[in-house]
């Protein structure tokens, strides 16, 4: 099963 | 003092219809040029972008920069009062801790006010900057909604493969498998019935069902989505408004 992936391993917190 | 009044409250319903699910509160930016939200949904895999321009509305002016803690779910129920087809105008002072909301019937002599308390909200911003972009779909958006709802029924994921001449969603699932497959079309007659689809890679990228749900939510607002893959990076599936946008980034699921 893939596995869901978060938006912080893409884009920096501001 | 924040001042934005909409030609129909029909399109402010149908922004907050589109976002209320995923966030639950969010801050609403607004500058001389218009209404700004950035929110990231509790599980941190789906984030909302929302611009509304200026020149959305009939009117508006923002003297001061202001920043508008909203709870969605609080909004939405109070606009759901009044009707699609009536003015909407939302305003705020400088230093409000509540939004006035009010409505115009355009027939009867009724006017509708209502204040909605606003929020302290201290949410992360994240820096999704300009990308670059490895393929770019526009279909009809009532058309990726049927797939994203009929491809969820098998899998709790969706695959989603593009190559020159067609884009494949595929979802496998222990009931069995299925597949869509669409291709570029010009449709001169009905031009919101084209397909468009332009390539710099071949793209193959799964994304859970469950956030596509939420984001084929803002169908309503545009009759076209453009989704735009880049590998290995989350995708943007973007309904235009009028002015402006609401955009949807959804980190992709990848095999161990």
């Amino acid at each position: 099963t893939p596995i869901q992936n978060d938006l912080n391993e893409f884009y920096n917190i501001i | 003092m924040l001042e934005g009044k909409f030609e129909e409250a029909s399109l402010l319903k149908k922004i907050v219809e589109a976002m209320k699910d995923c966030v639950s509160s969010c801050n609403f930016n607004c500058t001389e040029n218009g209404i700004s939200v950035q929110a990231v949904d509790n599980s941190r895999v789906l984030l909302i972008s929302l611009l509304i321009e200026k020149d959305t509305f009939e009117e508006y002016r923002c003297d001061r920069n202001i920043t508008l803690g909203v709870g969605l779910g609080s909004l939405s129920k109070i606009i759901g009062n009044g009707a699609n087809s009536d003015y909407l105008t939302i305003s705020a002072d400088d230093d409000a801790d509540k939004l006035n909301i009010i409505f115009e019937d355009k027939v009867k002599d009724k006017i509708s006010e209502y204040n909605l308390k606003l929020l302290d909200i201290d949410a992360d911003l994240l820096d999704v900057g300009p990308m670059d972009t490895d393929a770019t779909i526009t279909l009809p958006s009532a058309d990726f909604a049927k797939i994203c709802k009929d491809m969820k029924v098998l899998s709790e994921s969706l695959q989603i493969i593009v190559t020159k001449d067609s884009a494949l969603f595929q979802s496998v699932g222990d009931i069995g498998t299925g597949n869509i497959v669409i291709r570029p079309k010009t449709d001169i007659d009905h031009p919101e019935e084209s397909v468009t689809i332009s390539l710099d890679k071949p793209i193959d990228l799964s994304f859970g069902s469950k956030y596509l749900s939420d984001i084929i939510k803002a169908t309503s607002l545009s009759q076209k989505v453009t989704i735009k893959l880049t590998d290995q990076s989350p995708g943007v599936f973007e309904y235009k408004l009028p002015s402006g946008y609401l955009r949807f980034y959804l980190a992709p699921k990848f095999d161990e």
